[in-house]
């Protein structure tokens, strides 16, 4: 979950 | 999305659109760091492999193909297509102190020691360097176009907006990444130098030069 977050971001 | 996510994002986008609009306007790419930039498409397309991988929303794509589409355009113009006004003699920053140290502290740093994981630390800590070439050259010649100090400024207060955005996740979503964190105080540092002078000359109207 917190790598789709991280990634989430730009 | 936060504000400071928001506000970052469009800033990031304004850089890239200045430089490319600066270069193509004045057919010229003279006072820019080829070295840079190539470092920043190095680091959108390690950064953008998960493109290829997963989906996240429409906005996270479009942002992502626009970044990666601009920055080898603007390598094109500097490499091709303008090639003649590039200024290589004082673009003489060693990228390789660069990009050799940085990959091994991916390999030696990261989440996960899995290819993709390993490219995107790489992306990180290289594009919290990536602006040095560019500095480098503005220490070299001791100067710089007024525009090129609002393609500069705008790309700093990309990252220095980010912190925010962290903080923000932080205390609202329980969510902190300590290697995005670390490299982009780095990256924000690296512009601290460079926004004085921004705001000392540039915002009253003078030339960024630099005493010889």
């Amino acid at each position: 979950e917190d790598e789709d977050k991280r990634k989430d971001e730009l | 999305m936060n504000i400071f996510r928001g506000i970052a994002d469009f800033s990031h986008l304004a850089a890239i659109i200045i430089l490319l609009h600066k270069i193509w306007k004045s057919r010229s790419c003279a006072g820019i760091s080829g070295k840079s930039q190539i470092l920043f498409a190095i680091v959108f397309t390690t950064r953008y492999l998960d493109l290829l991988t997963s989906f996240i929303s429409l906005y996270n794509t479009s942002m992502k193909v626009i970044y990666i589409s601009c920055s080898y355009a603007t390598v094109y113009l500097i490499y091709m297509k303008f090639r003649a006004t590039y200024d290589g003699n004082h673009d003489s920053f060693r990228v390789e102190f660069l990009v050799v140290p940085v990959g091994g502290l991916a390999v030696l740093i990261n989440h996960d020691f899995a290819l993709l994981e390993i490219l995107w630390t790489f992306s990180i800590y290289l594009e919290s360097v990536a602006i040095l070439p560019q500095l480098f050259m503005i220490s070299k010649t001791g100067e710089a176009e007024t525009i090129t100090t609002h393609y500069l400024f705008c790309l700093g207060l990309y990252r220095a907006l980010y912190l925010f955005n962290w903080i923000w996740r932080f205390y609202f979503e329980g969510f902190f990444d300590m290697i995005a964190i670390v490299a982009g105080l780095v990256q924000t540092v690296l512009y601290c130098d460079f926004f004085y002078l921004y705001v000392t000359k540039v915002l009253k109207g003078k030339k960024l030069s630099l005493p010889a």
